[in-house]
């Protein structure tokens, strides 16, 4: 573990708490892609397996419980208890595009042909896409609540924060996982659109408004 | 180096 690793593990914490805590105390799921946070439910569920069968640590187990629950019931607010505020017709990402490819590339790209190293290469290519039904929700309304943008930016930094921790972990203990790497990248340069934007807008107090 | 999957990391 390091400082890296450690900083990107919670600005993902911070990122779920923020987006399950927007929704609980709005009781709003207004410009939330249920799609986005069903896709994480799974990314979370099929990467997480492992919980049963081996005890790595404390802290990974306690943050795998963590993230597994916190995802579920964002995806319960969503799609339950707050289903009258969510906004259906702009959450329309067709997700089979993103499932489909996803599934096929785990089972011929991975490092195992295992069932649990597949579920678990799927879970990190799909957690690499799964942020595309939001940024093309947010594209569609055209704007974002601020608090959301706020969830997206600790979100698209945890994988960044990963990146430097995979630079770190090359250098100093000749450690690389490349299924995990190019994922983390493309995962991360997807945001970046959405990184120029909060810094040159939200962190001037603006609205995040994207030109229609 | 080696290439490999680190089950530590979440």
């Amino acid at each position: 573990m390091n400082i890296f690793r450690l900083a990107g593990d919670v600005s993902h914490l911070v990122a779920i708490i923020i987006l399950l805590l927007k929704i609980w105390k709005t009781r709003s799921c207004a410009g939330i892609s249920g799609k986005s946070q069903i896709l994480f439910a799974s990314v979370f569920v099929t990467r997480y397996l492992d919980l049963f069968t081996i005890f790595i640590s404390l802290y990974n187990s306690s943050m795998k419980i963590i993230y597994i629950s916190c995802s579920i019931a964002t995806v319960y607010l969503v799609y339950f208890k707050f289903k009258a505020t969510y906004d259906g017709n702009h959450d329309t990402f067709r997700v089979e595009f993103l499932v489909v490819p996803v599934g096929g590339l785990s089972f011929l790209v991975n490092h195992d042909f295992s069932p649990m190293e597949i579920l678990w290469t799927f879970s990190i290519y799909l957690e690499s896409v799964a942020i595309l039904p939001q940024l093309f929700m947010i594209s569609k309304t055209g704007e974002a609540e601020t608090i959301t943008t706020h969830y997206l930016f600790f979100l698209g930094l945890y994988r960044g924060l990963y990146l430097i921790n995979w630079i770190w972990r090359y250098y100093f203990e000749g450690f690389f996982d490349l299924i995990a790497i190019v994922a983390g990248l493309v995962q991360t340069v997807l945001y970046c659109d959405f990184f120029y934007l909060y810094v040159t807008k939200v962190l001037k107090g603006k609205k995040l408004s994207l030109p229609a | 180096t080696s290439e490999e999957r680190d089950k530590d990391e979440l």
